[in-house]
């Protein structure tokens, strides 16, 4: 552990917890993406099935298992508690193809082919793309509250910090995983456009438009 | 073996 992983999951966690603040306290996911969340509960669920074979330590089961718990809560919300405030009509993405090609990819390019290794190599890939269909809601509605805007600020950094934690890594373990690296490049990647709004609009108190 | 110690991240 180091000061860059351990930033990451908080601002991780941070991301989680404002997300089902967002949706308790307004009584509503409007602006939220339920194909994002589903997919971000099928990465922690692929990932997290180690939680069964593999002891880490006292943080990382406590983690893991909040991150599953609040996916499922997550979900819970949007698509049963909160549905009639479900924005379905703009959630539009076309969820199944990440789906399909991070299988794909996980088939041909993993570390060994092995059950847990290809289900863990799924949910690296499927993570770094999961994204999309939020980033496509915002692009079609113009717009995001300020709140879904800083869940998806908080949620952007932490992949990104992972890759000062995979630097450190490599200098001080001598430690690389290709395959978590580049798909952490792809995913912080795709929040750029994202992060430049955010810095010049949002944290000047604007609300997050999009430029016409 | 090395693809293991990605493991201890979440």
């Amino acid at each position: 552990m180091n000061v860059f992983r351990l930033i990451g999951d908080m601002s991780h966690l941070a991301a989680i917890i404002i997300l089902l603040i967002k949706i308790w306290r307004s009584r509503s996911c409007s602006g939220i993406s339920g194909k994002s969340q589903l997919l971000f509960t099928a990465v922690f669920t692929c990932r997290y099935l180690d939680l069964f074979t593999n002891f880490v330590s006292i943080y990382n089961t406590t983690m893991k298992i909040f991150f599953l718990a609040s996916s499922y809560a997550t979900i819970y919300l949007i698509f049963m508690k909160f549905k009639a405030t479900y924005n379905r009509n703009h959630d539009t993405f076309r969820f199944e193809l990440l789906i399909v090609v991070s299988v794909i990819l996980a088939l041909l390019i993993n570390h060994e082919f092995s059950a847990t290794e290809i289900l863990w190599t799924f949910s690296i890939y499927l993570e770094a793309v999961a994204i999309l269909p939020q980033l496509f809601m915002i692009t079609k509605t113009g717009e995001a509250e300020s709140i879904t805007s800083h869940y998806l600020f908080a949620l952007g950094s932490y992949r990104g910090l992972y890759i000062l934690n995979w630097i450190y890594r490599y200098y001080v373990e001598g430690h690389l995983d290709w395959i978590a690296v580049l798909s952490g490049i792809v995913q912080t990647g795709l929040y750029c456009d994202f992060f430049y709004l955010y810095i010049t609009r949002v944290m000047k108190g604007k609300n997050l438009t999009l430029p016409a | 073996k090395d693809s293991s110690k990605s493991k201890d991240e979440l």
